[in-house]
């Protein structure tokens, strides 16, 4: 799965993973 | 903790002794967000529940371009309640460890 990865000015790391479908709530 | 459509869980297990935590936070409900978020994956990052507050995160979120800057109340809010929980918990868990 595809990650990718921020990093704020501040150091912090943000990785962000796609959401599994089964938590994504239907709208 | 309220529905803000923006939702918060552990990213890894809390055994109460690190004060840092590694968390995950996703939008569920993209219409209760005032901004349009990004993309919808899901972002983790470690928060220090000792030197760091929700409203830190938050910003920052804001600032890496995940979320418009309207909706840091929103963002903040649900790493507060998750935060809070976390907290709650490890005080009735490990008391000792506190």
């Amino acid at each position: 799965n595809s990650l990718t990865q921020v990093v704020h000015s501040a150091g912090r790391r943000f990785i962000v993973s796609p959401v599994p479908e089964s938590r994504l709530r239907e709208s | 903790a309220e529905d803000t459509g923006v939702r918060v869980e552990l990213a890894e297990e809390d055994h109460g002794r690190k004060s840092s935590i590694a968390l995950r936070l996703w939008v569920e409900d993209p219409k209760k967000l005032k901004g349009k978020p990004k993309d919808n994956g899901a972002i983790e990052f470690t928060f220090d529940l000792e030197k760091e507050t929700p409203d830190d995160v938050a910003q920052e979120m804001i600032e890496s371009g995940f979320f418009h800057e309207s909706d840091v109340k929103i963002v903040a809010k649900s790493i507060r309640d998750r935060v809070a929980l976390i907290q709650w918990r490890r005080e009735r868990i490990w008391p000792i460890v506190q």
